[in-house]
């Protein structure tokens, strides 16, 4: 995946981070002290769309088909998360009970087009 | 995107950044507390005091090195070896405090809240409470834990199970509370009563001080219930 620089044009993965006492919730969130919420930005121009590796999958080869078959058939392309990751939290709940969670698919790794 | 369709990080790209960086501030605190199923942050926390968290930690670890023992499968820090992909089901792991409620001489009643959020769409998998018993002299000596449940006629609680222990001397004792701590978990207001009761020289069955390392805690393990299955028709 790419990461977005300056000014994203392609489509990329724009980083970005929460500090958690920035929103004051270092208080009840004992553990990290923030949370890497990435997200993909940038546009998917028909070139690019499907380039396998970006988002292979077999979706993107029947685009890639279907593209073959008449530019006129192509679809939109979406610049979509590719690769995800848990954010690992440790708070204290309502009643002050210590509560330690694998929140699934929190933090995108990389971006690619559909 | 296409034009129109709705995605979260689209419309902010288009935002002032000053503006942009508040709407990614709130997107974020919304969507931890819906992940965690918090209605909005909790109040500022009563922690407990630094000497019981070790303490717990430390027989939390102890405890997971016996099963990795018990069980050489389990990964080295004792967590289950990794499950087949598509298992990927949101699992917790609570430590819940004791809260000293009614006693008399030689007996007491603790308390251990569990959060809706949590107990209201997981499973348990296993409970853990933990005791220290402060023998005043050696020799075999009977104490009785009774796990209490709420009654549903009315405010008082009924006995759920009652265990009798020979204490020989000062130190730690694990019970498991798998079962009442599930039993709650479909409940209003989840909460394990727990009583305990000593010979009568013995004096009160609890630390004397709350900040005291030896307090009692329970250590649950929770997994999100799975998802209805569809019925295909």
């Amino acid at each position: 995946g790419v990461n977005c620089g300056g000014d994203p044009r392609m489509c990329c993965r724009q980083e970005f981070f929460v500090d958690f006492k920035e929103i004051g919730w270092e208080d009840w969130i004992i553990q990290p002290e923030g949370y890497h919420m990435n997200y993909c930005a940038g546009l998917c121009p028909l070139h690019m769309a499907g380039i396998p590796g970006l988002a292979a999958s077999f979706h993107t080869a029947v685009l890639n088909r279907i593209k073959a078959a008449s530019a006129a058939a192509a679809v939109d392309s979406c610049c979509v998360p590719t690769q995800r990751r848990p954010l690992s939290l440790l708070y204290y709940d309502r009643d002050s009970n210590i509560v330690k969670t694998d929140i699934p698919d929190m933090i995108v790794d990389s971006c690619g087009c559909t | 995107a296409a034009k129109g369709a709705w995605c979260p990080a689209c419309g902010v790209a288009a935002l002032a950044p000053g503006t942009q960086r508040d709407a990614l501030l709130a997107l974020a605190k919304q969507s931890i507390l819906a992940k965690l199923r918090l209605p909005a942050r909790p109040r500022v926390p009563q922690p407990p005091s630094r000497g019981a968290l070790l303490t717990a930690l430390r027989r939390m670890r102890a405890q997971r090195s016996d099963t990795a023992a018990a069980f050489p499968g389990m990964l080295r820090d004792g967590r289950d070896p990794p499950r087949s992909p598509g298992m990927g089901l949101q699992e917790y792991e609570i430590l819940s405090f004791a809260e000293s409620g009614s006693s008399t001489s030689h007996s007491v009643r603790l308390h251990f809240r569990f959060s809706q959020e949590v107990a209201g769409s997981t499973e348990i998998l296993q409970a853990t409470l933990y005791l220290f018993w402060a023998a005043p002299s050696p020799g075999a000596q009977p104490v009785t834990v009774r796990l209490l449940q709420p009654d549903p006629a009315g405010p008082n609680r009924t006995l759920a199970r009652e265990t009798r222990l020979e204490v020989q001397r000062s130190g730690w004792t694990s019970l498991d509370v798998g079962a009442a701590v599930q039993s709650l978990f479909g409940q209003e207001t989840p909460r394990l009563t727990v009583e305990l009761e000593v010979p009568e020289d013995w004096g009160s069955p609890l630390p004397s001080d709350h900040s005291d390392s030896h307090w009692p805690f329970v250590v649950a393990k929770a997994r999100a219930r799975t998802p209805h299955r569809v019925h295909r028709r």
